[in-house]
């Protein structure tokens, strides 16, 4: 563990707080993308199911098992609880895209070992999960403050492990060349949302799009 | 292109 990957996971934790935070203090779910938290929670289940052939350590555990229990919880209040509140008209992106891309990638990639196809199959696909929330993003053409935390948490957290991974690589010589790229491509999908999210809501500004 | 290591990342 490195201080890196620690303010990492805990802007990942965070997001996931704002996001209920959100959800629970305007009691509507809307601006956000169903479609996004059920590709997240695919990713969690994927890539967390080590759950059961492999102990890390107690903060490895919880925080997976947190991940994996959030954001069932959040499709739960987005498809049941609020659904009300869901326009599924906004939340058209083509997602079987991603998953049938990540699923390919997987496969070519993974020497057919289970587990490495599913752990490779929830990284790929987590690099482009954000992508119906951000298109979502694009055809209202502005979001809520809090909604634009949210994103801004879950986008720089894996902007960290970037730096995070630099620093394994310099002081362990940790290579892992798929995290790396797969990281990259996550990170730069939110560049245009960085830029809008420094010029406009860290000015007290209401973010929309140009 | 990757090891199969134990993963000890989230």
């Amino acid at each position: 563990m490195n201080i890196f990957r620690l303010v990492a996971d805990l802007m990942h934790l965070a997001s996931i707080f704002i996001l209920l935070l959100k959800i629970q203090k305007t009691r509507s779910c809307s601006g956000i993308s169903f479609k996004s938290q059920l590709l997240y929670s695919i990713v969690f289940v994927t890539r967390y199911l080590d759950l059961f052939t492999a102990f890390i350590s107690l903060y490895n555990t919880s925080m997976k098992i947190f991940f994996i229990a959030t954001s069932i919880y959040i499709l739960y209040l987005m498809k049941f609880k609020f659904r009300a509140t869901y326009d599924p008209n906004l939340d058209t992106f083509r997602v079987e895209f991603l998953l049938g891309g990540s699923l390919l990638l997987a496969l070519i990639f993974s020497d057919f070992v289970l587990m490495e196809i599913l752990w490779q199959f929830s990284i790929y696909l987590e690099s482009v999960a954000i992508l119906p929330q951000l298109f979502m993003l694009s055809r209202t053409g502005e979001a809520e403050t809090i909604t634009t935390h949210y994103l801004f948490a879950l986008g720089g957290y894996r902007a960290l492990y970037l730096i995070n991974w630099l620093w394994r690589f310099v002081t362990e010589s940790h290579v892992d060349k798929i995290s790396w790229i797969a990281g990259a491509v996550q990170t730069a999908l939110y560049s245009d949302f960085f830029y809008i999210y420094y010029t406009k809501v860290l000015h007290g500004k209401k973010f929309e799009l140009p | 292109l990757s090891p199969h290591r134990e993963k000890d990342e989230l």
